[in-house]
């Protein structure tokens, strides 16, 4: 079940503009 | 209270316990979850996606949380 480093790759960058995501919509929050 | 609903918390709970490097599938979530409904299932998923609390891994159909690691 191995995955393949192109399938890393897609993960980090999912994972990272997830955490862009969180980070707005908590600025979003605080500043209403 | 996180602002979530329980729903919304049931589900983000089974992503979060995930130790699959690939995540969790709907079709697995579906199946832990068999008080809620597929197509609730996937508008909450669809939301706590937006909200940047999981995000898909290898496909539109697999689902890791942003801080279980």
């Amino acid at each position: 079940n191995q995955l393949t480093a192109e399938q890393k790759r897609k993960i980090e960058e999912n994972r990272r503009k997830a955490l862009e995501r969180r980070a707005q919509r908590l600025g979003q929050i605080a500043s209403s | 209270n996180n602002g979530l609903s329980a729903n919304q918390n049931q589900v983000l709970s089974l992503i979060r316990s995930c130790p699959y490097p690939q995540g969790i599938s709907i079709q697995e979530l579906k199946q832990r979850l068999s008080g809620i409904g597929l197509s609730v299932i996937k508008q909450v998923v669809e939301f706590l996606s937006n909200e940047g609390h999981i995000f898909s891994t290898i496909d539109e159909d697999h689902y890791k949380s942003t801080d279980n690691d």
